[in-house]
């Protein structure tokens, strides 16, 4: 099964003081960081299967046949998160798991990239949640342009035009689930409200 | 001349010709002008002293760096939860600042790069934030991630330091921060990787945010710091752009640790996200 072992080898050979302080050749830097990808993937797919067994569906356990398969979206800074942008099913919700690994429980900000614009959040009891849509910038759009043609990632057809945003509570060393789904215009609107731009001169 | 007010919580910032101006937290009293810029130091490549800027040395040419620009102009987005203020400072540099409603610190996501080098000069580009506390040559960096240390400007208390170079000398590593005071107030700003940082002048803190250099400064790693990203096989190579986050909080004198031990345990320890498909009503 899946296991954290690559990551271990690679968090052992970056502490190399070339590595920790920016002064390796760059062949030597590149396959650190060739050697932490690999790791952080493959720690990637532990978690997304410890998540399968901690949710279940209600008709079957999850743990032993998982039919939810969770992933995670380490370009989000870029926007690239293909489970959002690619959008949600007919009959199902984007279900969002946030992982607290601090003793101390926090409420921060989410921030995912969307197409749609009509979307609403609830909370894991299904109330509706304050939500708010801000327009992606240019740079963002040419920086996942450029770093997904460089890396051979395979971007959804359409760049997503939003980021939402909402509030996520989650206990320490817990965590909180969240539903986004399509909505008809007026629940969207009581729920996400649109970002107003204004550009002082 | 207009200025304009960002922020949905107590915490306030003020922008007025294309620069912030001022940082106000309505809820504590603090009340602080704060500008913020970017600049590059142009890298030495050897003088009569041959020892270059690289890897391993830090030597700008001169004791200035050179502004980026003197304004940006503003885009600003509000909203419930967040106001953001989006500046373009030139081709390769891109700014949001974001102040969120219930948090007691303004989060600037900065992007750089490619760093232009066709002039031939290696740069090594920084963001500086100036306020007019008396600070008295003193500032504070972490250990580490563990205790933040004081430091003097041109001095060291174990030693009798004579300055060769004002700036490179007053650099620090940070890896959690940096902070100063005056009588009544804390100015911090903490960070999601490790960099350097000083203060320069009295009253300043900078960040040293990304470099591009191109010659090697002879202590072993036999290259320029140069890295290229290629998009294809025919040497369509760009340098590097970099995003990250630098966070910026106001205090009264002794308030602002616990600021800073709980930020930035939560900036190196972010929520961990995980997405599916699945009907909220078959969740269990």
């Amino acid at each position: 099964g899946p296991n954290t072992f690559s990551l271990g080898d690679a968090l052992g050979i970056v502490q190399h003081h070339d590595a920790v302080t920016g002064t390796a050749k760059q062949h030597t830097t590149n396959d650190y960081a060739k050697r932490l990808a690999i790791g952080a993937s493959e720690a990637e797919t532990v978690v997304n299967s410890a998540l399968s067994c901690l949710s279940n569906s209600k008709s079957r356990n999850q743990c032993e046949d998982p039919v939810v398969k969770f992933s995670q979206c380490p370009l989000l800074n870029l926007s690239y998160c293909p489970p959002v942008e690619e959008g949600i099913p007919e009959g199902k919700d984007l279900v969002v798991v946030a992982y607290n690994p601090l003793g101390w429980g926090r409420t921060d900000i989410i921030r995912i990239p969307v197409n749609d614009a009509y979307l609403i959040v609830k909370d894991s009891k299904g109330n509706i949640i304050e939500a708010q849509f801000v327009g992606v910038d240019n740079a963002t759009r040419s920086l996942r342009k450029f770093y997904t043609k460089a890396y051979g990632g395979v971007s959804p057809k359409r760049a997503p035009k939003y980021w939402l945003l909402f509030r996520a509570s989650v206990p320490p060393l817990g965590w909180n689930t969240y539903f986004i789904s399509k909505s008809g215009g007026k629940e969207s609107i009581k729920s996400g409200v649109h970002s107003v731009m204004d550009v002082p001169q | 001349n207009e200025t304009t007010e960002v922020g949905p919580g107590d915490l306030k910032m003020f922008f007025s010709s294309g620069r912030l101006k001022r940082m106000v937290n309505y809820k504590t009293g603090v009340n602080i002008p704060i500008h913020q810029s970017y600049l590059w130091y142009a890298s030495s490549v050897g003088d009569s002293d041959p020892q270059a800027s690289g890897a391993y040395i830090f030597r700008p040419n001169h004791t200035s760096a050179i502004p980026v620009s003197q304004s940006a102009p503003l885009k600003v987005m509000r909203g419930p939860l967040v106001d953001e203020v989006h500046q373009q400072f030139n081709s390769w540099i891109y700014q949001v600042t974001r102040l969120y409603k219930d948090q007691e610190h303004a989060e600037v996501e900065f992007t750089i790069g490619p760093i232009p080098v066709k002039d031939g000069i290696g740069k090594e580009v920084i963001t500086r934030m100036k306020t007019n506390m008396d600070t008295n040559r003193v500032f504070y960096t972490d250990s580490n991630g563990r205790d933040f240390l004081k430091r003097v400007r041109d001095y060291r208390s174990d030693w009798s330091l004579s300055i060769n170079q004002p700036v490179a000398g007053n650099y620090y590593p940070l890896n959690l921060g940096i902070f100063t005071t005056n009588k009544k107030f804390e100015f911090s700003v903490l960070v999601d990787r490790s960099t350097g940082g000083a203060s320069i002048k009295d009253g300043e803190l900078e960040l040293m945010l990304h470099r591009r250099l191109l010659v090697d400064d002879s202590r072993g790693v036999g290259e320029a710091l140069n890295e290229t990203v290629c998009v294809d096989h025919n040497n369509t190579c760009e340098g590097l752009t970099i995003r990250g986050n630098y966070y910026m909080n106001i205090n009264h004198l002794g308030t602002g640790t616990r600021w800073r031990r709980k930020t930035g345990q939560e900036v190196y320890s972010p929520l961990l996200l995980a997405f599916t498909h699945e009907k909220m009503e078959n969740w269990k």
